[in-house]
């Protein structure tokens, strides 16, 4: 590994950035989410910790550019320079910049989220087949609104599962409009236009007025690429045109022809010869994540390494199961050493994938319904006999409790199993010493033996304040006593006589259990390890009460 | 008999990677990255610039380190990369 002349690095290990614009290949959620991992990357071995500020100056600015983009260092067009970054400091080092005349994916191809339709925002299953037709791409088919959708699963036929993809006759991206969709035709500079149009701006980005008319309203945004788009040359963002004409032969395609480097391109209009407008067709794509990993290494304070296996190796590969390579490992911690103990800001959390939503339970659980690795959050995770449990929205997973390669099975539903229960279930817990299972859900607690069960109780029966509305996690201490956390506070009950102790609680649960989150969303015991729970993340803690380690729920406890 | 491809180049605009020869292509990259320009400073003629250009990239990139043009160094040279210099001036 490499570092730059001096060293330089962050005077500080609570690094905050800022992302300042998206690409319009990939949804903004995507996109948070890559940095947010790449950002992982390098605070899983270091002291750092990473920040996500909405406005104002962070010591790392991400934006999307193409070409001369406002620095001295122009982009290249499609392929070639991928992005770059400066190293620390203030001002524009430490930034970290990406060609966005890239076509960025997740590194596998078109990842396509959808919105709206049924699917809860699931990306696109392609191919998929919808009366008969086998689609690798969006299709306007079957509908006369124009808008292009995709199927969630590989049957449409079967699933009936289908979301809207992205088009600027949905929404648009930035701007001033709220992403509200574009209006056609409208009028700019008293020219209508009944397209997205670059015309207008310098940076080769189209955008759209969400009025009828621009030089009236002013109100604008810009286009989201179809998953149809070219990328690069000098129609970006328009679909390819088939048939189209070039050197006088027609092509159904893309081709390769008149290109020395063999690479596939489309005309965006009918002919070639007369419009020369063209670009890329779309490939694979080059993964943000991996790309922003090493950017990021280098707005830390990483030079180039000559490894062709690490992370800061200046050429792209793409790898599907990333791990840092140690060579990484040795550079960034000889800036900023070893992570040790607790992170104590954990990384702030994207909007979720799905939501959640009440629907019909159907009469069977088919695996495919509930995809678990969809679920960003679960209502609630606990253990019972040995066996992790995952519940959310009505369903729970089982995982059995050999070590983190466990079977997992599920989803079940709850009401089969507990049919008393409610939907959401907040926290749960088994009372070691009867074999007892205790859940609660708003204010309200049951408690069930086999299929026999009491409730539902108030919780002020366990002598909880009036002022606590839930309990949000419980806690096994020992044989006789169960902590019960609501807020930032934690009650100890005495299973015994189902009362909280009354002197010394409630304690804050940050006093006890430092570098865990103030408000956790639950705790439980698993594996001889106490865990907290919030959001998509565990914190880990040893019988000492030391985190030892802080990590994704779905990456770490499933096998997602 | 089918006659043989007649395969014709064209210049598309708002392409920025041009149908450049290898040897352009080498002059682009190492001083891009920063190979050639400490090099040009000293004061050697060209070609002895670009073979220790090349052998310094070849070096840093953990190629074989032969001072040529070889394949293996253009075939690297139009990898997708960082924009970052390898060797900071």
């Amino acid at each position: 590994y490499k570092t730059f002349e001096g060293d330089l690095k962050w005077d500080h290990n609570d690094v905050t950035y800022r992302i300042l614009n998206y690409s319009p290949d990939l949804d903004s959620e995507l996109t948070d989410d890559a940095f947010a991992r790449a950002f992982k990357v390098w605070s899983d071995v270091t002291p750092l910790t990473f920040t996500r500020l909405y406005d104002g100056t962070a010591d790392i600015m991400i934006s999307f550019g193409k070409g001369d983009h406002g620095d001295p260092y122009p982009f290249d067009g499609k392929d070639g320079l991928l992005a770059h970054a400066y190293p620390p400091g203030k001002g524009i080092q430490g930034d970290a910049h990406f060609d966005d005349d890239e076509n960025w994916t997740l590194g596998k191809g078109p990842v396509v989220k959808t919105r709206y339709g049924n699917a809860e925002g699931a990306l696109c299953h392609f191919p998929f087949t919808f009366e008969g037709k086998s689609y690798s791409t969006c299709t306007t088919d079957g509908r006369a609104d124009n808008l292009p959708w995709c199927s969630t699963t590989a049957d449409f036929g079967r699933d009936k599962k289908y979301g809207f993809c992205p088009s600027e006759l949905l929404y648009t991206i930035g701007g001033n409009a709220d992403a509200a969709p574009c209006v056609f035709p409208f009028t700019f500079e008293g020219k209508e236009y009944d397209g997205c149009t670059t015309e207008g701006r310098n940076d080769g980005y189209r955008w759209c007025a969400t009025t009828n008319n621009f030089d009236q309203d002013k109100k604008y945004g810009f286009c989201p690429s179809r998953d149809t788009a070219v990328s690069g040359g000098n129609s970006e963002g328009e679909p390819c045109h088939f048939p189209f004409t070039f050197l006088g032969q027609s092509y159904d395609a893309c081709t390769n022809e008149g290109r020395g480097d063999g690479r596939l391109w489309c005309a965006t209009t009918a002919s070639y010869d007369d419009d020369k407008k063209w670009g890329f067709c779309r490939d694979k794509g080059y993964s943000l994540f991996l790309v922003a990993a090493h950017e990021f290494g280098h707005a830390l304070g990483l030079d180039h390494s000559n490894i062709r296996q690490a992370l800061m190796y200046p050429m792209y590969t793409y790898v599907e199961d990333f791990s840092l390579h140690r060579d990484d490992v040795a550079g960034i911690q000889y800036l900023y050493g070893r992570r040790e103990g607790p992170v104590p800001t954990p990384p702030r959390p994207t909007t979720p994938f799905i939501s959640k939503t009440t629907t019909t339970t159907p009469k069977t659980v088919d695996p495919n319904a509930k995809d678990i690795c969809k679920v960003n959050k679960f209502d609630t995770i606990t253990v019972i006999k040995k066996d992790l449990y995952f519940f959310s929205d009505g369903y729970y997973w089982k995982k059995s409790g050999r070590g983190n390669n466990g079977e997992l099975k599920g989803p079940f539903r709850v009401s089969e199993r507990w049919g008393a229960l409610p939907t959401v279930i907040d926290a749960a817990f088994e009372d070691l010493l009867t074999g007892y299972l205790y859940f609660f859900s708003g204010s309200q607690f049951w408690v069930y033996t086999g299929q026999s069960y009491v409730g539902p109780r108030n919780i002020e029966k366990l002598g909880l304040p009036a002022s606590v509305k839930v309990v949000q996690g419980a806690l096994q201490r020992g044989k006789y006593k169960v902590l019960l956390f609501s807020g930032e506070e934690y009650w100890r009950m005495d299973v015994k006589t189902q009362k909280v102790d009354e002197k010394g609680y409630p304690r804050y649960t940050q006093n006890t259990f430092g570098g865990v989150p103030s408000q956790p969303n639950d705790a439980f015991q698993f594996n001889g390890h106490t865990y907290f729970y919030w959001d998509r993340f565990y914190w880990r803690l040893t019988s000492t009460k030391l985190v030892d380690r802080v990590g994704y729920v779905k990456y770490d406890l499933l096998p997602c | 008999w089918s006659l043989p491809l007649k395969s014709i180049h064209v210049t598309f605009p708002g392409d920025i990677i041009k149908n450049m020869t290898d040897m352009e292509l080498a002059q682009s990259y190492l001083t891009r990255f920063g190979y050639m320009e400490k090099l040009q400073r000293s004061g050697f003629q060209s070609m002895v610039s670009t073979t220790n250009a090349l052998k310094k990239m070849q070096q840093h990139l953990g190629l074989e380190e032969t001072g040529q043009l070889d394949s293996a160094t253009v075939e690297a040279m139009k990898q997708p990369r960082c924009g970052l210099p390898d060797v900071a001036n």
